[in-house]
């Protein structure tokens, strides 16, 4: 099974 | 003080139109650089980067660093009164709470002004290295908006597979599967009809398909589109806008748990 994946996941704020 | 002219007003339109259904308010940062705007989408699943250079319009004075947020459907309301042939003029005076877009016919016999309101907007910012991408495939961007909508008929994610033999877009459904293969096609009579793949390893990615065709609104923008994959990042769709810069939109794909 997969999940939706969010910008979080692979970017961090700055 | 930040006044922008932009001749080919139209350009404009078709930004706002392009990035409007994924994102409803956002910031506009205008600096030397130029004007840009960094944005996710309600659920932080996708993003999209707008960049406008300030060599590419006729007239650009932006006095200091300038942070405008905006409603996007209201900017496009208000865009949509600019005929498509128009000049476009944004300004904003330091410390105002509005901004105004000037719409000039181009042989000047109809000037209107819309005055907008501005609204703050606490909006995060993300650091988006540059990367290196897996693949990258360069396709014409009405085939690529076709290829969406047909896939989405049938299923609500899609698979997109890159190997030496093409790019490959799969998806599956309760009435049953598809699957589109576009082979690399370089002899074309024009460029931006061919179909190009970049490939340094083959990658294999899923995503939901309800954003990839939110970001087709951006095809009328430009003639191709460039879709980079990495197996650990999220896709990037460009349509590059002529001579002025890009809509990039990111999407996050779907994790093994």
């Amino acid at each position: 099974d997969s999940i939706q994946g969010t910008m979080y996941n692979f970017y961090e704020k700055c | 003080m930040l006044e922008l002219r932009l001749v080919q007003g139209s350009l404009l339109k078709k930004v706002l139109e392009a990035i409007k259904e994924l994102v409803t308010d956002a910031n506009f940062d205008c600096s030397a650089t130029g004007f840009s705007l960094q944005a996710m989408d309600s659920s932080h699943v996708a993003l999209v980067a707008l960049l406008l250079r300030s060599e590419g319009f006729e007239h650009y004075r932006c006095d200091r660093n300038l942070s405008m947020g905006m409603n996007l459907g209201n900017v496009s309301k208000m865009l949509r009164c600019a005929g498509s042939d128009d000049i476009i003029t944004i300004k904003a005076d330091d410390g105002s709470d509005t901004v105004t877009f000037m719409f000039e016919s181009p042989n000047q016999d109809k000037i209107a002004d819309f005055e907008m309101k501005l609204m703050d907007i606490d909006s995060e910012h993300l650091g988006i290295p540059d990367a290196e991408y897996q693949a990258i495939v360069r396709m014409p961007s009405g085939e690529f908006a076709r290829i969406c909508k047909d896939l989405s008929s049938i299923g609500d994610t899609v698979i997109i597979s890159v190997t030496k033999e093409g790019v490959k877009f799969s998806t599956a459904g309760d009435i049953g599967t598809a699957n589109i293969v576009c082979r690399q096609n370089k002899t074309v009579d024009k460029p931006e009809e061919a179909t190009v793949i970049e490939m340094q390893e083959p990658v294999s990615l899923t995503f939901a398909l309800r954003y990839l065709n939110s970001f087709t609104k951006a095809t009328p923008l430009s003639e191709t589109v460039s879709i980079s994959l990495s197996s650990d990042l999220p896709v990037v769709v460009e349509y590059k806008i002529a001579d002025m810069g890009y809509v990039r939109y990111y999407l996050a794909p779907k994790i093994e748990e």
